[in-house]
């Protein structure tokens, strides 16, 4: 086991409990900054561990990140260890993050989908669902990223329990989307979701269900400009961005238009890097040039909406 | 353990509108088996496509047949699953 996080690889990919126990050696070395919260259990009864950054406060807005709600997206998970770290590491030493956490608190869930992180080292290395068993269906898992009360069960979801994009029997019918949801509304204070994913390099924010732009649809495009362009500034990696609708197509049931729909205005998601010759499988030796690069336009984000109270 | 030997991801490009509904249809069938990584969303813009050694026949036949231009992506998909392992337990170590 990695005894500090100072001498963690995060030029690797890593088992979900070498994450959790990295989570916890960053709550060690950073003990007036971070702590760990568990918001709820998945399906197989793994904990969902958040990482909550906070200089003291009661209830302050907060940014919400989080990665690796499809499991197979390697690059997601590892890109969220990097940041988090990062966010650390930077308070009292980058101005900006400084300033966002003497006001904020940012809460980062790393593995958003246990269940279906274990399933990829262990089983099927290109797994995307959850781990939950469908009723009638030999067919195992719900794609999380459409069984969000947003639009669910329309188009660009699939009500076959085989699909890669199974909606799921009911929205938040999987403990891993209702555990998420619940603290969101629970706290009451969030004002940004960003959620992570790969590889098509985009961002992205709502609506997926319907193509009406949401009214700061403006504001939102500016930001995203803004943040790809200070990504690409890093080592030429070009992004597209848009809303969902505009830019990939119609999806249903997305976590990001939840998170808008239920007053959470600064609502982004993120398609990391691929060249164009790994997809899914692209190589540990990117993991820090792709973190290095998402950093900045995170960073925009997150500074905006500090900028911009509501 | 699910194995993907001979397994080919497939870089897809369509040129309009009607290749891509075809794209469409085809991951709709289930007995191909076929997995896309990236979806088909507009003119021009790539698709990847993760297709069982077993299906890369009909597959490709059926994108030649509607000429729709692909590029193999990924060779072998189970050669680079075994790299990442090893580079993982090197790491380990």
């Amino acid at each position: 086991k990695e005894r500090s996080t100072s001498t963690f690889d995060f030029a690797s990919y890593h088992t979900i409990d070498e994450i959790y126990n990295w989570m916890d050696m960053l709550v060690e070395d950073h003990p007036n900054l971070v702590s760990k919260i568990q918001i709820g259990q998945s399906y197989e009864n793994r904990p969902l561990n958040v990482l909550k950054f906070s200089t003291g406060g009661s209830n302050r807005s907060a940014i919400w990140l989080d990665t690796g709600i499809h499991p197979r997206e390697w690059i997601t998970q590892a890109t969220g260890i990097w940041t988090a770290n990062k966010i650390a590491e930077e308070y009292g030493q980058d101005t900006s993050v400084t300033a966002i956490l003497d006001s904020m608190d940012i809460f980062f869930e790393i593995v958003t989908n246990p269940d279906g992180f274990v399933f990829t080292h262990s089983s099927d290395r290109l797994w995307r669902k959850t781990r939950s068993i469908n009723a009638g269906s030999p067919c195992v898992g719900v794609d999380p990223n459409r069984n969000w009360d947003a639009g669910f069960g329309g188009p660009g979801a699939s009500s076959d329990p085989c699909s890669e994009t199974y909606h799921g029997p009911y929205a938040h019918s999987e403990s891993e989307v209702k555990a998420l949801a619940d603290f969101i509304l629970g706290h009451g204070n969030v004002k940004s979701v960003i959620s992570i994913h790969s590889y098509s390099q985009m961002l992205l924010f709502p609506y997926g269900y319907k193509t009406a732009p949401v009214p700061n649809h403006q504001e939102m495009n500016e930001l995203a400009k803004k943040a790809v362009s200070d990504l690409a500034a890093v080592y030429g990696t070009k992004y597209t961005y848009g809303s969902i609708a505009d830019t990939i197509y119609a999806a249903d049931g997305t976590a990001v238009d939840w998170a808008y729909d239920n007053g959470v205005k600064y609502s982004f998601t993120f398609e990391l890097r691929d060249s164009g010759r790994y997809g899914f499988l692209l190589p540990s030796a990117q993991i820090i040039p792709t973190a290095t690069e998402t950093w900045p336009a995170l960073l925009d984000i997150m500074v905006h909406v500090l900028e911009h109270p509501y | 353990e699910k194995l993907f030997t001979g397994d080919q991801v497939l870089r897809i490009t369509a040129s309009d509108e009607e290749q891509i509904t075809q794209l469409r249809v085809l991951g709709e069938q289930a007995e191909l088996q076929v997995d896309f990584w990236r979806h088909p969303t507009s003119p021009g813009h790539p698709a990847d496509l993760r297709v069982p050694f077993s299906s890369l026949p009909a597959v490709k036949t059926f994108l030649e047949s509607n000429n729709i231009s692909y590029s193999i992506m990924i060779e072998d998909v189970q050669e680079l699953l075994d790299e990442e392992k090893r580079t993982m337990m090197k790491s380990r170590r």
